[in-house]
Formats: structure tokens, C-alpha cells, sequence
């Protein structure tokens, strides 16, 4: 019951959010119960959901921070099946406040642990930084997702953040595991692409997901009308590679 | 004498550390003196450039936390008047350390003041957050430059940056200007490209720069080489447009 997968990568704009909304809502899609948990301050998994941030009274700040009932801050979405946690500007002032704060990296485990067994599957997006967001984040799931873009820059950054879930591992969270490396914005035709993917079949040979998302306009045009790609174009080559990865996530369940 | 220009976005992925790079190499190309300091723990300027993080002894992590003077740490690069200021993966932990540091917003500030006018031109890279280590460089620079990725989540996030800019500049920093927009990964036949150029031009129409970076695989390229565009492909789309835009910003000094 309850498994919570963290989408994380220290690395900018390799499709962490896009992975988060579009996984969730397919899971949902296919009759899961599932709750995306927005834990970024930029808010993007909350507007991508239609959501206006600043209208919103609470969010996961108030839960981390102020001791909110986690089941206050559920929101349904337009999707049957998705629920979400919303995030605001707010959390940003988070990282700081948490460092003096007692047991500053399981909070976030605490209240999730208290709701989670009613939903199949919780999705976290993170933040693009290994703060204390990211590591209350990687505390309280199960497995983690790497989003890896096929370029240069983010596959350089993949041993640390390898090195930074095993040091949550041995320290904070035992059961932590690898649920795989996705890759994202692959484009056939790209030498760049065909390289990274070369690299990483040779060395995560095992981590990697059949599953890979390719760089398809309508995944970054569906979030400025609020919804996930099934809503916005269930035929997009963006669509059916959501479609895959969440059955090939539902099929370890 | 040594105007200092912080490339800053807390979106991630849009294009800071390739602006950041590339504009320097294009200054410097152009004959001006230019340091380049990497303020970002995933140290992909220091990487861009040739150099590998883990072999360095000492980085700007260093000169803010263990008052190491800046000038032991200035490193020549390939490319004549551009020199490198790097950070290491232990820049991480100073998001953490600072908190508690007395004068924790200056610390970069007080540290550049001393070195800044050896150079024409400072260009500094931040991490895609607004933590500390981007309040540094905020407070430590004259202008900012703000690379904006033509993507629907790049331009709402903008505004949370020109409030955060705002109040930098209200409480840490009277001189703070905005440099201009640069639309980066710009692609003419992409409709999300062409509707976040209108709305850029409709409210920002005196702060956008002329230049705009289009998509370019080179760019993506040159960092894999660990150099930039104007040594990797002098003759790419990339290339000219960096070169364009260090025009610019010469003009203005
Ligand atoms: N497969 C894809 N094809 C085309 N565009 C994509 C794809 N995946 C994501 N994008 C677009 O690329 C940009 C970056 O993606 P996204 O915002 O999901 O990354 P992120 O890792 O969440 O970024 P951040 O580090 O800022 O949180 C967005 O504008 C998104 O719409
Ligand atoms: N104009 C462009 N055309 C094609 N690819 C680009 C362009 N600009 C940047 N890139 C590529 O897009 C990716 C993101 O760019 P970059 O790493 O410079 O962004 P960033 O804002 O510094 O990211 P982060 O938020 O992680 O620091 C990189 O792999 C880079 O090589
Ligand atoms: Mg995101
Ligand atoms: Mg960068």
C-alpha cells in the first residue's frame, strides 16, 4: 500500500515536473489511487494541474512548517483518481527555517506517513537542488526516480546525485531504492542523445527504464493550459510514453 | 572598472551556465578582461571550461567560508583574458553553513570588491535556486542578466525573480540594475517560442536584449569537450548569437 516514489535530479530542467504530473496522471488514468506531492517552490507540478498558486490559503509549507494537518491540504484535481498537495512561493523561506528546526529532515516523513496507505501510489517533485526540501523529500519515499535529459551537463551530475541517496540511505532512510533512470527530451536524430543513451545502457544497464520519454512539443505545451499530456493530446508520442512508463511502474507494484 | 553581471534564474535549465560561459569567452574574444566565477555547487562553468571539479584543491566554497584570499584561487583558462574563479560539489554545504554566519548575505561581496577592478567585466553563475549562494551574487553584482528559456514554465516563474531582484536591491544592495532579458532556446517554428517572445516584448519591451540564443545543438555540444562555442564551432548559430550579445553589452560599458 502506499508506495511513495520521489522524482529527483539536482540538475535544472531535465523534466523532473513534467515526469511527476504526467506519471501521476497516467497511474490515475489507469484506476491507481495517486497523490502528487508538489515539493518545489516554484510550484510548477500545481500550476501544470491547473492550480494558481497564490490563490491557494495552505500548502505543504503549512504542513512542514506550522503543523497542518496533511489531510487539510488535499486538493482534487480534474483527473479521477489524482489527488494533489500543493506547493506556494512560501516553502522557498523552508529551506532556511528548517536548518534550526528539531528533526529538520523527517518531517516531511512524519505527516506523509500518516495518510499515504489511502492512496496505491505518492509521486514528490523536487526542487533542482539536493537542499533540505530534496533530502525531506528523499526521507520520506520508498524509491527514487532519476530524470536524466540526454545532455551533457546532466549526465555529469548523475554520480553525485547518486552519492547523495546513498548517504540518505545509510543515514536517514534504509529503505531507500533506485526505481530507475528515465530518459528524458531524447531525440534520435541528436549524436548527443545517442551518446548519453549509449553511456548509461553501459553502466545502469539494470536501472534503466524500457521506457524512454522523447522530446515532443505538446509535453511543454500542455501545462500552459493546466493539464497533463493524456488530457491534452492522448495521441502525442509525449502521451504514450507516459502511458508505458506508468505501466511499467504499476506491473512492480 | 570592473562591472560585475549575475546570470540568475531559479528556473532550472534555462540556459544560465551556457549564457554564462559563452558570454564570457565571446567578452573576452573581444579583447575586454574577464573573470568568471562559478557560484553553482554542480560546477558546469568549471566543467564547460575544461577543468575537473574533483582534481581542483581550492574553489570560491573557500574564499566565503574559510576566508581563503580570492586571489589563490583565480585559474587560467584556454582562452586569452578569460579567467575562472571555480566551485567544487563542497559549495553545496555553504547554502547550509551560511545560515548561521555572521554577514551571511556579503560575504562574496566584500571578498569580489577586493579583485574586481583587475578585470573589465565579472560574469558569476548561480544555481538554479534562490538560496544564499544566489543572494551572495545579487548583492555582490551591479546588474543582472536574466537568460529566459521560450518555455511556458520559464516565463511564470519570471516574476518571482523580479520580486526577489526587488528585494535584493530595497535591502542588500541599492545598485542592483536588471542587465535585460535574453531569450534563450529560442526556435522560430515552435508556437510556444513565438507566443513567449510576444509576451516578453508586450511587458519587458525596454529590458529585453536584441539578441536572441536560438536552439543550437552546438551549444550543447562544446561543453562535452570543456570548451566554448567560439572554440568549439566559431561559425554556429550559437556562436554568432553570443558574440551578438557580448556586442551589446560592450556598448553599454
Ligand atoms: N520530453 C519533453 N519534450 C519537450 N519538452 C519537454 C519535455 N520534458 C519537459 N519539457 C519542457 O522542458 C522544460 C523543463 O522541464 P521541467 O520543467 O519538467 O524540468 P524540471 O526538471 O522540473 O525543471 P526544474 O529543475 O526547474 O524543476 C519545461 O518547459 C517542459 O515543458
Ligand atoms: N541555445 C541552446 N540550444 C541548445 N541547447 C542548449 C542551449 N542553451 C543551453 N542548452 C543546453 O540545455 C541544457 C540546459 O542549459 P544550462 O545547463 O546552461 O542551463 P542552466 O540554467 O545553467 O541549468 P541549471 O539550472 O541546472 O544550472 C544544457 O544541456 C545545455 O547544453
Ligand atoms: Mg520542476
Ligand atoms: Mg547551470
Amino acid at each position: 500500500m502506499g508506495k511513495v516514489i520521489v522524482v529527483a535530479n539536482q540538475k535544472g530542467g531535465v523534466g523532473k515536473t513534467t515526469t511527476a504530473v504526467n506519471l501521476a496522471a497516467a497511474l490515475a488514468f489507469a484506476e491507481a489511487r495517486v497523490l502528487l506531492l508538489d515539493m518545489d517552490p516554484q510550484s510548477n507540478a500545481t500550476s501544470g494541474l491547473g492550480f494558481n498558486p497564490s490563490e491557494l490559503k495552505l500548502s505543504i509549507y503549512d504542513v512542514i512548517i506550522n503543523n497542518v494537518k496533511i489531510e487539510d491540504v488535499l486538493l482534487k484535481t480534474k483527473i479521477d483518481g489524482l489527488t494533489l498537495i500543493p506547493s506556494k512561493i512560501d516553502l522557498t523561506a523552508a529551506e532556511i527555517e528548517l536548518v534550526t528546526v528539531l528533526s529538520r529532515e523527517t518531517r516531511l516523513k512524519k505527516a506523509l506517513d500518516t495518510i499515504k496507505d489511502k492512496f496505491d501510489i505518492v509521486i514528490l517533485d523536487c526542487p533542482p537542488s539536493l537542499g533540505l526540501l530534496t533530502i525531506n523529500s528523499l526521507t520520506a519515499s520508498d524509491s527514487v526516480l532519476i530524470p536524466l535529459q540526454c545532455e551533457y551537463y546532466a549526465l555529469e551530475g548523475l554520480t553525485q546525485l547518486l552519492n547523495t541517496i546513498r548517504l540518505v540511505k545509510d543515514g536517514l532512510n534504509q529503505n531507500l531504492e533506485l526505481e530507475g533512470i528515465l530518459l528524458t527530451m531524447y531525440d534520435p536524430r541528436n549524436n548527443l542523445s545517442k551518446e548519453v543513451y549509449r553511456q548509461v545502457r553501459e553502466y545502469f544497464r539494470d536501472k534503466m527504464f524500457k521506457s524512454i520519454i522523447p522530446r515532443n512539443v505538446k509535453l511543454s505545451e500542455a501545462p500552459s493550459y493546466g493539464v497533463p499530456i493524456i488530457s491534452y493530446d492522448i495521441k502525442s508520442k509525449g502521451a504514450e510514453s507516459y502511458i508505458e512508463l506508468a505501466k511499467e511502474i504499476l506491473a512492480r507494484l
